[in-house]
């Protein structure tokens, strides 16, 4: 369903650094694949997944959605995927900041072009489901390092997208609210979404069907864990 | 050498929501004490450190440094003795988007009054010891996540301060460089170095001579590890 091939990244620092971010990676992401991304700080993940989510084009190499090469694909052909397929949670939250928690919400569901009823619905109930019920019109600086975070998830969740790239989603997150995001993420796997989520906790890799290790741009290992 | 007296912070949103974020909280910090500050999201752990880390006045209640209630100190005295004291590592990390990491960690040396090139000297030292050394001109954007991070926590230790404030220092970590930043937390401890942590990861709890635990803005716990 996702698949990126030989994928290079590549950034020019100064005039003398350049940085190898990735470095030649395939990956091939199925349908129903529930995979852990793991490995050691700036190794690549981020870059990975801004890559599988059509965030960033890599500098050589090539993405594939449902078998297209996404270069041969317009922009807002490509927009409309991201938007209608995938949910997205980014590793700083990148939440607007003059905008409410449930603003912030029902922001895909506008561009998706749903009514302003449903859209205030659905994205109260995302919101609810993180445990967010009663931190609605917070703004950003007005809530939790992980009060955030859940934001993000609730936003990344309101479309009920085929595909979920999370990355890190419970690294501000206390145990208790951890499980719950992994118990409602399992819940959506079960029912047939397709999950890729970045982690550094040991716990959540185990849980993963599969696991894909990288370090230095370069995936090093992709196995699937026997009980997953 | 630092304590809270029983301290409320009570934020108001919109006309008729009053969130009460510290709702009556006390707490001794004492010279040498290596504390770690646990607790569900939404809790109130960010904003006991603020106020701890006099970056924040309380609604109500005091804040003393070394017996003196701050409230009687004047200002630039106050911003002295955070400078000169206090290391503080953000939840969101607060680096300055247009400088470089050498240069964010430079900043509280150039308020120390530190000579151009000690200055240069001691963020490369500290930037090496989270093992950045080879990102000293990047900028925030041009790091990953965990390297941010990293870069935040190099700026906190650069001026050598007595008491060193974590804001969950290992959040975006993954467990190898995670435990390289708790075994240099350590040794600082046994140097003498006052240390107050929050975190998410049990692990680090277990390490940590003294546990607080806190929920709806109140200290629920305060004990000593056994073996700790
Ligand atoms: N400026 C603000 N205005 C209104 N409410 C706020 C503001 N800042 C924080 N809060 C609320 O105060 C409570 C405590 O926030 P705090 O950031 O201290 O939590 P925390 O324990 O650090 O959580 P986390 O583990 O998610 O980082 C939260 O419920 C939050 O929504
Ligand atoms: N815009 C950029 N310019 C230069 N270098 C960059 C840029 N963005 C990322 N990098 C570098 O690319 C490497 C990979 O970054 P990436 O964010 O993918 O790491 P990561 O595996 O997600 O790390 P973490 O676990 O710390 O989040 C890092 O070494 C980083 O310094
Ligand atoms: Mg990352
Ligand atoms: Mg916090």
């Amino acid at each position: 369903v996702l698949e990126v091939r030989d994928v290079q990244k590549t950034y020019q620092v100064g005039d003398d650094i350049v940085v190898h971010a990735l470095d030649g990676v395939s990956l091939q992401i199925r349908k129903g694949d529930f995979i852990a991304i793991i490995g050691p700080s700036g190794s690549g993940k981020s870059t990975l997944m801004h890559s599988i989510g059509l965030l960033d084009h890599p500098t050589s190499g090539e993405v594939l959605v449902g078998g297209t090469d996404v270069t041969k694909m317009a922009e807002n052909e490509l927009a409309r995927v991201r938007n209608k397929e995938i949910g997205f949670v980014f590793q700083a939250f990148n939440l607007l900041a003059r905008t409410t928690a449930i603003e912030n919400v029902e922001l895909p569901l506008i561009y998706a072009g749903v009514s302003a009823t449903e859209r205030k619905e659905r994205a109260i109930e995302a919101l609810k489901r993180v445990g967010l019920g009663e931190r609605l019109d917070h703004m950003p600086n007005q809530l939790s390092g992980g009060q955030q975070q859940r934001v993000a998830i609730a936003r990344a969740l309101v479309t009920e997208p085929s595909i979920i790239l999370a990355d890190e989603p419970t690294g501000n997150l206390d145990s208790k609210s951890g499980i719950e995001v992994m118990a409602f993420l399992q819940e959506l796997h079960k029912s047939g979404v397709t999950i890729v989520l970045v982690t550094h906790d040991a716990h959540v890799a185990l849980h993963a069907a599969r696991v894909v290790r990288i370090a230095d741009g370069k995936i090093t290992q992709d196995y699937f864990n026997k009980d997953g």
